[in-house]
Parts: structure tokens; C-alpha cells; sequence
């Protein structure tokens, strides 16, 4: 899966890969302050062996320890537990859902719109492909909204963004690929090399996406991230 | 030597039930062909068994090429002639009521001998969504072999189907062969054709096993929670959201342990109150209060389903003995209290569904026993908090006092007949309130989009169940609009929302064949009748003249028998037309005394009175 990372501060977005086998979750959100925590799961394309095989998240969990709710959600149907009793939805439903502590609104087909607490957002979008197609299958992704609403101890590999980040970009030279220049950046202390090129936004067309500009950091966004992206592999999406 | 078809001189040439289900809606036509081989002129008779929910909506009988068609008046028009029938000495009614579920339609002719006549009956029905299937039910007694016999139903459900099945009380091996089912996507079909041969009851036998019912049971798929459809500019929205928690409960279970109890009708209650309690869930409250000439409780308060408190409602009930007389009044209030109570002291869960179950043999004669007085203050008491079951065990019971008084209540009234089963119905029962999805259920439409919806806000929606609106489009352009369903969860409230795009909806199911093209508005129709004879037996005066009317002028309009009109069907008999009368019996009125006609028509008048059924 991609990553982008708007800085607002440089007006300017910062992007990169996570590539890890099918199956890993990683952390992406974890605020002990607030109790929410969101993890993704790994999905590969329907044919196996295949060089370059490109990654998606296909699962995802948010847990809010506080109000002991969870909400699960994959590319076929949405999970909602409070403490041990559970609600199922489809992808088929557009219905809101309210409980104290969480909003949570599906849309057909498109995306989930889950508010909790004092209004901390998450969109979820649903990307849908056709079916029959040898490679893709379905996948999702994750917005975040209001997220200066988290508190300062949030972490994870998108939640560590949530604080302002700082970075330079100099030496911008003609890369291997001529569209895509590259340049040195410094961002926590690490000199490193980085690509200009382009990722997909998906929240206002889902089909298509939006392209964003972006600095591309290489080897699974080494050195932007705290520590290694290994670091963020848990066991379980909850 | 005549054939095996031919039972004293008459020849059943083929007998065909065909049944076309539209989204739930069911047009079934039954069309029997016979002729009189004999040299006198025979009685033919004509006798189907239909289901109480269903309405007829047509019979003809053609007579060596002349039809004589039935016609649907009002019941008071149609009264006259019935009245002129009577006094000629011949009963009129056509349709009486048959066991549980059916009612039974008859009609006999004489036909000359070498004549041929031919029967058709057309009735329609909604089918319910029961503990999550909707059930079609056809009873199955030819009178003799036929040439043909056939069933064929097209089910045609623009949701697609999830399941499909059907099967027979009198099923052998041999007459597996000839029953098919299939289902793909949205259409189903189901198909039984007995040869001559497999028809008969044993080898050599000129008499028919195809004696007993034939079911067909199927469901749709419900990826989404709601589905609505459009045609000719009426609309039915279907709901049934699935895997949402089930709402905890408080039941109070108000039973009669009054003398008349004694004996098996004592003994099958406290059976189906053990099954019941062992199907309790531990987030329930619970309570027993029986009535007899007093009052005695299990508990003061309701009581938590814990596994211990179930093992001690189950000694109570095992307990339970029968006495005195029937005190229905106290026994209610009782338990209508300690609902009160329960919520105003926040004993029960906030996010909780009460409801009452009253069973009753008889009829309140200590304490109060006017009844209006009893409906008085159950209705004052309730307030519309919760609804109250009437469970009437046998007949020896005033029905409609039971049924009045639930239907104020937002609840319902069943009968529990005296079989061996009696048992199994109450659990039945049980099973389908013991699982709520959903409490205080509102359906919402544009105000200006759309006009004369049917019933639109539910106290529950229950698990296996559907909720059904209907209506008209008011803006024939429209091009969308949105329904919204709201309600409470289990530990959310919910609201689902069904954006209708109108033109695609109309164009998607023109396009399939099966459809006959006005099954919507006849679908709105027949449910808006239903739930105007409902209304109308809560309220006086006025408003039941009102709702009368409205009802009247539907079943006239769309040509359903109902308990407000009759079909005079004009039969030729020795060169004299003469008319026979089909009404819709009604559950609340004591069993008619009437033979049917075919019966009759070969007697003397009998000196008894002939008791009309009569939908007042």
C-alpha cells in the first residue's frame, strides 16, 4: 500500500510504500491518550507469483478501548462490536449508525464515514474492481480527518504525522526515470535521496483518484518513519 | 367399461393450480375441466381450499361454451339475493372457513349429461416473511383421478432467490420423480405432474394419495436491507436488515389457570412454557402471572433470565395448578404494573423492548368482566408503551374481545387450537416476537413524492420477519427520491437509507416477462384493505364508517372478495339461473353451521335455520 502525507506547512505531500507479504497488519494509528488505535491488513492480487505483486490493504480494525467498541472492516462487510455484541453491514447498506462515543455512516458501495468521540473522523473508502479481472481485487483505503484532534502521544506509521514534520529538499537532479526528478531531502536528522512523482487520492473519485505530487521516500519510507516499518508489523487487527 | 377418471359418470380431464409470485405477491388461478359421461344429468362439483389471508378475486364456470362469471358487490347488494336464495330453501354460502389456515371455496353445478364444464377460481395473496421464509401453502384433495393434475409456480423476486423448496404431506418416492424445483438468480420454479398411475393410492386403486398439503417455501437474497420496487406508478418497499443484535426483552407471561385449564390445555401451557424458558436469553427479564378468580405472581419484580432464576421460573411453572374462575382484568393490570414499575426504576436494561403475553381459555367472568371496561383500562395502563399478545386458546372465548383489545395495543391476537400441538403453537409463537432487531420503526418517504402509503411505523421488527410499505407515486417525472428507516438497535439507532431511482427501477422490471404489469398497485391494495379492516375494528362511530368506505370502494375497485363484499356467482340449474354467495369468513365469529351448497343442493330444506357468514 501507498502512504501520502500532506504537509500543509510546505504545501507539499510526502509519500511512500509499505511493502510486506499478504497477510501482515500493520499499525497505522495509536493514540493511548484517547484509546484509538487503527491497524491495516495486507492483502496481495488474486494471482500469486507474480513479480512486483502490488499490495493493498483489504482489512482494516479500529478499536476505542475507552468505549470498548471495535469496528472491522473489509473489502466485503463491516463489523461493529460493543463489548461482545456485534453488528454486521454490507458494503450493500447506506445507513448511520449512532451509539454513544461513535457515528458511523456507510455509504453504498463507496466509503464509511466513522466519527468517534469528540470528532475524530476516519474515511474509508471502498475501491471497487471489476470482478472478473485476473489481477485486482478489492481493496480499501484510509483517510484521516481532523486529526489535530488526536492527541500528542499518537503514533504509528500514519499516526506519527499527526504532529507537525519538518524536512528540506535541495539538489534536485535528473533521476532514472525522466519525469521524475530526484533530489536530496533532510528530514529527522537523515540526508536522504528522494523521487518526485505522483500518488493517487481517492476521497472525491474513488474510480479514478486525484493526482498529488509528492517526494517518494525509497525503502519503505526509511528514515522518514520512526524506526524501521518492521516496527510497526503486529500480530492481530485488534 | 369407463376409465378410472370417471367416478359416478363424471370425468375430471385435468385439474391445474398455477401460481405466479411476484415480489411476494401471489395470483393463483385454479382451473378444473370436467364432463359428464353419464346418461343423466350429474352434480359436478368444485371444491378449493385457499389460504384465510388470501383474497378471490374471480370464478367463472363454463358450461358447454357459456360462461356464467361470479361478480363482487357489496355485501349488502349481494345479501339480497342471498336472501331470495334462502327463501327458495337453499343456502347460499360459498366459502367457509377450514381448519387453521384455510378457507374452503365450493360450488356445485348440474351439468346434462355429455356436457362439459369448466371451473376456474383466481385468488391473490401477499405472502408474510415467517422465521425467515415466505410460505406458500395449497391444499391438495382431488376427489378422484384426474387425466391431468399440475401445479406450476413461477416465482419471479427482483432480489434474486436465496432458497427454494417445496414439498408434500402425501410425497412418495415415485412421486418425487415428478416434482421439480429450480431456482437461478431472480426467477424460481416449481413443477408437479402426476401420471394417472402415480396418482393412485395403490396399485390397482381407482381412489387418489395426492390427499394432504403442498408447500412451497422460499426466500430472496438480502445483501441490502431494503429493496423497492416501482411499476405504473405505485411503489412497495420491502425491509429486512439481518445480523444486527437481538434487542434484549422483558416479557410478563399473564396466564389463565382458571378450572376450565384442567386437564391437557394445562399440561401442553406449562410444556411450552418450559421450551420458552429454555430459549430465554440472559439479557431478558422475565415474570409469570397467573389469573384465575385472584391474582398470584411468580416474583413481585421482573426477574433476570440467569440460568439459576430459569431453573426457578421452571419449578413455578412446573407447579402451576388450575382453579377458580377467570379474572382477566386483574390478571393484566398486574402485569402491566410491573412493566411500569420495571422502567421507571431503570430495573430493565434503557435499551429494551417490553411486551406482554396474556393466554386464555375463556372468557372474564369475576372481577371485571365488561369487557369494554377491561379494554378501558389495559388501554389507559399501556399507554402505547408496549404491546400486549392475546394468545386464545379453543373457542370457548370471546375472540374479538381478545383481538380488539391487542390491536389497540400494537400487538396481535392468535388462536391456539385444541390439537395435539397446541404446545408447538404456543412456541411458535414465541419464536416470533422472541427475537426484536428493532424497536420504534419508522419509515420515511419525501412528503411530496409520494401519497396513500400502508402502515408505516412498526413498534418491532423482528428477526425472520419484513417490514412492507406501499404506496403511490404522487409526480409521475419523478425521477428519484430517498426512504429512510429508522429505528432502535440493540446498542445503536439506526437509520438506512434507500435512494430509489425511479426511471431505472421502472424500466428493470418491465423488462421481465413474468411480471403481470399492475402487481404493484394490486399489492397496495390488498394491503391497504387488510389494514383498514384491521383500523376498523378499534374505533366507532365516524371513523369506522370512514374506513369502511375506504375499504369497500378498494375491494370493489380492484375485485377482492373481503369481509366487505361478496361474489353472487349465478349458477344455471333446470333452466332457472339461480345465485350462490361467496363471503370471506372471519376468524373472530364462531364456526358457520352451514353445509356448503354442494351439499345442500340435493336435499330437502331442513328445518334449521342457515346462518349467513357475515363480514359485520
Amino acid at each position: 500500500p501507498h502512504f501520502i502525507i500532506r504537509v500543509p506547512e510546505k504545501e507539499d505531500a510526502l509519500c511512500f510504500n509499505i511493502n510486506e507479504e499478504p497477510g501482515v497488519v500493520l499499525n497505522l494509528i495509536r493514540d493511548p491518550s484517547t484509546g484509538i488505535s487503527i491497524s491495516g491488513q495486507i492483502i496481495g492480487e488474486k494471482k500469486v507469483n507474480v513479480k512486483n505483486q502490488k499490495t493493498y490493504f483489504g482489512r482494516l480494525g479500529i478499536v476505542n478501548t475507552r468505549a470498548d467498541l471495535k469496528i472491522e472492516v473489509t473489502t466485503q462487510k463491516i463489523t461493529l462490536w460493543k463489548g461482545l455484541d456485534q453488528t454486521n453491514f454490507t458494503w450493500m447498506n447506506t445507513v448511520m449508525v449512532k451509539q454513544e462515543g461513535l457515528s458511523l455512516q456507510i455509504n453504498r458501495k463507496k466509503n464509511i464515514v466513522v466519527s468517534i468521540g469528540d470528532g475524530v473522523s476516519f474515511v474509508i473508502i471502498l475501491h471497487q474492481v471489476w470482478k472478473n479481472l485476473p489481477y485486482h481485487h478489492d481493496f480499501l483505503g484510509l483517510y484521516t480527518v481532523d486529526s489535530h484532534r488526536m492527541s500528542v502521544q499518537t503514533h504509528g506509521l500514519l499516526g506519527q504525522f499527526f504532529h507537525p514534520i519538518d524536512f528540506e529538499v535541495f539538489d534536485v537532479r535528473p533521476g532514472s526515470d525522466p519525469s521524475k526528478p530526484d533530489a536530496t531531502m533532510m528530514v529527522k536528522n537523515h540526508k536522504l535521496t528522494v523521487t518526485r512523482g505522483w500518488q493517487k487520492d481517492y476521497r472525491k473519485d474513488p474510480r479514478h483518484g486525484s493526482e498529488v505530487p509528492c517526494w517518494f521516500i525509497h525503502n519503505n519510507g526509511a528514515g522518514l518513519i520512526d524506526g524501521s516499518h518492521t516496527d510497526y508489523i503486529v500480530s492481530d487487527i485488534f | 367399461s369407463l376409465p378410472d377418471t370417471v367416478l359416478n359418470g363424471i370425468e375430471v380431464y385435468s385439474t391445474k393450480i398455477s401460481c405466479k409470485v411476484t415480489s411476494r405477491f401471489a395470483h393463483n388461478v385454479v382451473v378444473t375441466r370436467a364432463v359428464n359421461r353419464a346418461d343423466t344429468a350429474k352434480e359436478i362439483s368444485f371444491d378449493v381450499e385457499l389460504p384465510k389471508t388470501a383474497f378471490i378475486t374471480s370464478f367463472t364456470m363454463t358450461i358447454d361454451g357459456v360462461t356464467y362469471p361470479g361478480n363482487i358487490k357489496e355485501k349488502e347488494v349481494a345479501k339480497k339475493q342471498y336472501d331470495k336464495a334462502v327463501s327458495q330453501g337453499k343456502t347460499a354460502g360459498l366459502v367457509k372457513a377450514s381448519g387453521r389456515k384455510l378457507e374452503k371455496f365450493t360450488v356445485s353445478v348440474n351439468v346434462a349429461a355429455g356436457s362439459k364444464v369448466t371451473f376456474e377460481l383466481i385468488y391473490e395473496e401477499l405472502l408474510k416473511r415467517h422465521l425467515g421464509k415466505y410460505e406458500m401453502f395449497l391444499k391438495i384433495q382431488p376427489k378422484q383421478l384426474i387425466n391431468h393434475f399440475e401445479i406450476e409456480a413461477d416465482i419471479f423476486e427482483p432480489q434474486g432467490i436465496s432458497s427454494l423448496d417445496a414439498e408434500a404431506t402425501f410425497m412418495t418416492n415415485d412421486l418425487l420423480g415428478v416434482l421439480t424445483k429450480s431456482f437461478s438468480g431472480k426467477k424460481g420454479h416449481v413443477s408437479f405432474k402426476p401420471t394417472l398411475d402415480q396418482q393412485r393410492s395403490c396399485s390397482n386403486c381407482t381412489t387418489s394419495l395426492l390427499n394432504g398439503d403442498f408447500t412451497i417455501t422460499y426466500d430472496v437474497n438480502r445483501e441490502s436491507p431494503a429493496n423497492v420496487q416501482i411499476v405504473n406508478g405505485y411503489f412497495v418497499h420491502f425491509f429486512a436488515p439481518k445480523d444486527l443484535p437481538v434487542v434484549p426483552k422483558n416479557v410478563v407471561f399473564v396466564i389463565d389457570v382458571s378450572g376450565s385449564m384442567y386437564g391437557r390445555k394445562l399440561v401442553q401451557t406449562k410444556e411450552a412454557l418450559l421450551k420458552i424458558l429454555e430459549d430465554m436469553k440472559e439479557e431478558d427479564y422475565l415474570n409469570f402471572i397467573l389469573f384465575s378468580s385472584d391474582v398470584t405472581v411468580w416474583k413481585d419484580t421482573l426477574i433476570k433470565a440467569t440460568p439459576e432464576n430459569l431453573k426457578e421460573a421452571k419449578d413455578f411453572v412446573k407447579n402451576i395448578q388450575d382453579q377458580g374462575m377467570t379474572n382477566i382484568n386483574d390478571g393484566l393490570m398486574r402485569g402491566i404494573k410491573m412493566l411500569n414499575e420495571a422502567r421507571e426504576a431503570n430495573v430493565i436494561p434503557k435499551r429494551s423492548t417490553s411486551l406482554i403475553i396474556m393466554l386464555t381459555d375463556g372468557e372474564a367472568n369475576v372481577g371485571e368482566s365488561r369487557v369494554e371496561k377491561i379494554q378501558e383500562n389495559v388501554r389507559n395502563a399501556i399507554e402505547g408503551k408496549f404491546p400486549l399478545y392475546n394468545l386464545g386458546f379453543g373457542y370457548n372465548l370471546n375472540y374479538d374481545f381478545l383481538e380488539k383489545m391487542a390491536l389497540e395495543n400494537h400487538g396481535l391476537a392468535r388462536r391456539i387450537y385444541e390439537d395435539s400441538d397446541a404446545d408447538l403453537q404456543m412456541q411458535g409463537f414465541y419464536d416470533e416476537v422472541a427475537n426484536p432487531l428493532l424497536v420504534d420503526v419508522e419509515v420515511q418517504y419525501p412528503e411530496n413524492a409520494i401519497a396513500d402509503i400502508t402502515q408505516n411505523n412498526y413498534q418491532h421488527f423482528y428477526d425472520g420477519s419484513e417490514i412492507v410499505v406501499a404506496g403511490r407515486l404522487v409526480d409521475q417525472d419523478l425521477n428519484s427520491f430517498t426512504a429512510d428507516v429508522k429505528g432502535q438497535g440493540a446498542l445503536n439507532d439506526l437509520t438506512f437509507t434507500e435512494e430509489v431511482d425511479v426511471k431505472e427501477t421502472e424500466k428493470a422490471l418491465k423488462e421481465q416477462k413474468y411480471i403481470f404489469g399492475d402487481f404493484i398497485e394490486r399489492l397496495w391494495a390488498y394491503l391497504t384493505i387488510q389494514q383498514l379492516l384491521e383500523k376498523r375494528k378499534n374505533v366507532q362511530g365516524e371513523e369506522k364508517e370512514n374506513l369502511t368506505a375506504q375499504a369497500l370502494e378498494l375491494s370493489l375497485k380492484y375485485h377482492f372478495v373481503t369481509p366487505l363484499t361478496s361474489m353472487v356467482v349465478t349458477k344455471p340449474e333446470d333452466n332457472i339461473e339461480q345465485e350462490a354467495v361467496a363471503d370471506k369468513p372471519l376468524e373472530g365469529k364462531p364456526e358457520p353451521i352451514t353445509s356448503s351448497y354442494a351439499t345442500q343442493y340435493h336435499h330437502q330444506p331442513p328445518a334449521k335455520p342457515y346462518y349467513y357468514v357475515d363480514g359485520d
